[in-house]
């Protein structure tokens, strides 16, 4: 496990400590102020009140020892240039900042930040794929025009052979899992029939998901 | 191709309409301030300047008439929540909003909400996964504790068969793809060696991206 310190406790920075506590990692959150830091005490290993904009707050707190620092305050632009600095010239070696627009992104990179996050930006583009293709419940581009999709079986493909769906729009190249109830069946055999209910799992050409059946009339 | 309203242009909505738009399909957006609906005016089919919390406006807009609708207003939930009411209200099949709080999403979804975001969380938890694993530069869950991840290779693979990376931690049980240079070779075979940048696609049990040889020390 690591360690990590997530400066910034609102949505965005307590679901980052939140998660990396979940998986055993050792996680100090900082907020200026009370409530998001008592909130945090809940799920974080350490949850301390401090304004980060002070260096020798941050030098007292130890946080420069940290594997990787996230700086997750949203709406104070200074703060946030300002910690990402300090954290960065303390020594803490990846920091990850958020940020409100791409020049804001720009500063947060001069100052040193190793990973600039744009929330409304990355929803928008994931909410964009699931519009375009709804029965396609998850997407994740590989690039080079292929990816994997995750998607409920279209009422078209009910009962056909994997090997006759890998024919049919949009032209899977490979059908890596389905999921069938509580099941997973992992490198599912050509043969294998589709059923009323499956989960399919594809590697497939991104620009073929329009093609798949779906609901919109 | 679909026809999509988008309304409220901000930089979670102008995504969404300008990714939708760039596929090919016919977007509306939607703003009740001059500049965004400017912005807009570039990327989708039909920009208009309007307050859709005035039912006479969605009426005459022919909104109604849409496969589905996003409301992307963040700040102003009040306006959210009426915008959405209105439109499920109209006959729109599919409404998607984005929430500020659990609150407000259960308030959208009784309304008539098909589909709630929250980019701050769904942002959170990406950042997240990637920091618990940074050669990991995908991570796309399947359900049932397995998921594709992508990687860089790791410095102990290089040289390695994909046969024998798949006995090391974290033992994917098939390797997808591998990226090289400009290249993307789909299902290789096992007997392909890794080499020194290549970036590999693997399908692996979740639990065990903690595994992957990395870079902290
Ligand atoms: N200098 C600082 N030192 C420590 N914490 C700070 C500092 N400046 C801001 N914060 C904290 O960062 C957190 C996130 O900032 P933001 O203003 O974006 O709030 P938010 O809108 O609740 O965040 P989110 O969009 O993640 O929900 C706040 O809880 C705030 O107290
Ligand atoms: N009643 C309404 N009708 C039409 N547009 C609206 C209405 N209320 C708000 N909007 C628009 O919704 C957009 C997004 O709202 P928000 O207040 O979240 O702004 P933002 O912070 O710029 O958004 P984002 O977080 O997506 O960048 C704004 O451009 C605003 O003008």
């Amino acid at each position: 496990p690591h360690q990590f310190a997530v400066v910034g406790l609102g949505r965005f920075g307590m679901v980052v400590a939140r998660t990396l506590a979940e998986r055993g990692h050792d996680v100090l959150g900082l907020d200026r102020d009370e409530g998001p830091v008592q909130e945090a005490r809940e799920v974080v290993t350490h949850a301390i009140q401090a304004d980060l904009t002070d260096e020798a707050v941050l030098r007292e707190l130890g946080v420069a020892e940290v594997d990787a620092a996230v700086v997750a305050i949203g709406d104070d632009v200074e703060a946030s240039i300002f910690v990402t600095a300090l954290l960065v010239e303390a020594g803490v070696p990846h920091v990850a900042a958020r940020a409100n627009s791409h020049l804001h992104g720009h500063i947060l990179r001069r100052v040193g930040a190793t990973r600039i996050i744009y929330p409304e930006q990355e929803s928008g583009a994931a909410l964009a794929q699931h519009l375009r293709a709804p029965d396609v419940t998850d997407y994740f581009a590989l690039g080079a025009g292929i990816g994997v999709a995750r998607l409920n079986a279209p009422r078209a493909w009910i009962g056909r052979t994997l090997d006759e769906v890998r024919q049919s729009p949009p032209n899977p190249s490979l059908v890596l899992a389905i999921q069938r109830g509580e099941e997973t069946i992992a490198e599912p055999a050509p043969g294998e029939q589709v059923r009323d209910g499956d989960v399919l799992v594809l590697l497939c050409p991104d620009n073929n998901l329009d093609e798949i059946p779906c609901e919109y009339p």
